[in-house]
């Protein structure tokens, strides 16, 4: 197991150095062991360059910049292992405009490889979903979940689908 | 692996019985503040075997039944059943098709079925072990959870590895 | 000093009933003192019931509820002891469109008597706001703040405000 | 009592001198992630006389000053003026316009500012106690803080009844 570790440290490493330097158009992002000769008890420290700053410690990141490079990370670890459910609430809410694009667009990548569940308030993310669950209480206090599909086009072709 | 259908009865605002199909494309959750969409992860998670109450937002495990609304009384169990698209055979079952179901009852009783069938939690965990929905669960971000990555130590981001692996 | 808290919990909490009800459109906040009869070592209490639901306990409240219940206490402290400045840093964004209205006509109303400061991405917030302070950084790593104005209508007519 | 103007030195990303006047109207503080928007908050928290670097996302004491960018070295020293409206006396200073100044240099040395005086930083303390500026600070909500108000117990609860007595 100490291989299969090492190998798979290696593989979400690599994936990781690719998908912060998209999702943040720039940057460095890579992780390293804090006790690389003991595989089996080591942890794992993140380290990022945002595009444009010096490196510095995690905590000085912003809220938004936390958002994006965790982002980054869970969808390395996707990457080398995909999940056949991914389920992401409002992850998109500290990110500006130009982020949820960026976030997007990874997100519908993956989106191929795996069955991805989007909770989110953002315009930018409800419109790249081909799907929408419409969740309400039309009684008070009882949740309905009401499934809208995309026809042709845009929004104006969302249409009800019966008893999905 | 797919997850194909979820259906929800008695779990948090879930009164009524609750299914949606799900067809691998990329589905948005939208909705007011406080209509369910967060129990919806929290009924997905439950449904897959979440043994604490603190990680679905209950102070304890019968928490998670219908504590009733203005018009209705509270429910006396909470059952989520999860169906699954084995046709690739990832999952240690034999049938192209697996269901999980999970109950819970007011006094506490918790019943678990494998493709209707009683069993028992850890049954479910040793089907679910390899499948990437695993314990570490790094493909579940719930609310306010996308810090927890970055605000993790360093020895809890390496059990994401070993999930991984 | 036992009488001014005691006057000061009471104008909090009828302030709290009416802020309450005003954010949620509907439904009773209160809150209550732990150790009645010992007013200089009781805690205070937050109990909300959201409209259409049954009284239930703070932790249950989903993360939107949350944020506009906070929202109401924190107003309902203002308006007993106004703050000569009030900051908001993204408070907005676990809220959905509705609520968002009606945090911002709240807002408005207290930006009569204090300085808000509102730090936001959510456009409904930006739009209600006659003055914006665009932030950048268009040297990389340094920030730079630039003031704009509305004159006359809506954003198009914003104006950079010259050596503020 | 009204902020009138925030002047920003050297403190985080402020490198350059950063001025701006507040007229009383409804500010929305708008940019990208990491452009410096809580830098802001930030920095009028510390102008306050904030003593905890933890509540201003610092380490210790010193990183908030400039650390230096691809292009500029660190700088030696951050400061943070902040000018008051008294016209209505709410601050015990016998001045129509108040200024509160506060600077730290790479040694770890604070000098506090009243009115362009040297004073300690409990002269600050002072100054500010029943202003509603005061430490309990329900008026100041940090990026992801508003929660805290609902997470926060009974007895911090409390804090800001007294406050606003
Ligand atoms: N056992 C239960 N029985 C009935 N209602 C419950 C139960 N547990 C939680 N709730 C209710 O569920 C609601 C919270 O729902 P949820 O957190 O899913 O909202 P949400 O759609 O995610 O909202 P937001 O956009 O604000 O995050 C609360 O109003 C709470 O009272
Ligand atoms: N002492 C310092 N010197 C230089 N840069 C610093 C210093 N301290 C923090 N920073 C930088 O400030 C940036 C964070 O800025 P800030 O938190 O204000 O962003 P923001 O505009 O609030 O973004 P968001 O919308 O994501 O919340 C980080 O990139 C961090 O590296
Ligand atoms: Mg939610
Ligand atoms: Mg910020």
């Amino acid at each position: 197991t100490r291989d299969r570790f090492a190998t798979t440290f290696e593989a979400v490493k690599t994936e990781f150095q690719t998908l912060f330097t998209r999702l943040f158009g720039g940057g460095e992002g890579t992780i390293m062991l804090t006790k690389p000769d003991n595989l089996l008890e080591t942890g794992v420290e993140v380290e990022v360059t945002v595009p444009g700053k010096t490196k510095k410690r995690l905590e000085l990141l912003s809220g938004g910049e936390r958002a994006l490079a965790a982002s980054a990370l869970i969808f390395s670890l996707l990457k080398v292992k995909p999940s056949p459910l991914v389920i992401f609430d409002e992850v998109d809410a500290p990110l500006d405009g130009r982020n949820v694009e960026r976030f997007i667009e990874v997100m519908r990548e993956f989106g191929k490889r795996s069955q991805f569940l989007c909770i989110t308030h953002n315009n930018l993310t409800i419109e790249a979903s081909p799907i929408w669950f419409g969740v309400t209480m039309q009684e008070p206090g009882i949740t309905s979940v009401i499934p809208y599909r995309t026809t042709g086009g845009q929004t104006a072709g969302r249409v009800y689908v019966q008893g999905n | 692996l797919r997850l194909k259908r979820v259906r929800i009865v008695g779990f948090k605002t879930f009164a009524e019985k609750t299914e949606f199909d799900l067809d691998g494309e990329l589905v948005a959750i939208v909705g007011p503040n406080g209509c369910g969409k967060s129990n919806i992860v929290d009924a997905i998670l439950w449904g897959l075997g979440e043994p604490k109450p603190r990680n679905l937002r209950a102070a304890n495990a019968t928490e998670v039944i219908f504590a009733g609304s203005q018009n209705r009384k509270a429910h006396s169990y909470a059952e989520v059943m999860l169906l699954f698209d084995n046709e690739d055979g990832s999952l240690p079952v034999d049938t192209p098709e697996v269901s999980i179901t999970r109950r819970v009852h007011r006094n506490g009783d918790s019943e678990y079925f494998l493709n209707k069938q009683a069993c028992r939690q850890k049954d479910i965990f040793d089907v679910l072990a390899d499948s990437g929905l695993g314990k570490a669960g790094y493909a579940i971000v719930g609310q306010k959870e996308i810090d927890a990555a970055l605000a993790a130590s360093a020895e809890d981001r390496r059990a994401w590895i070993d999930e991984a692996a």
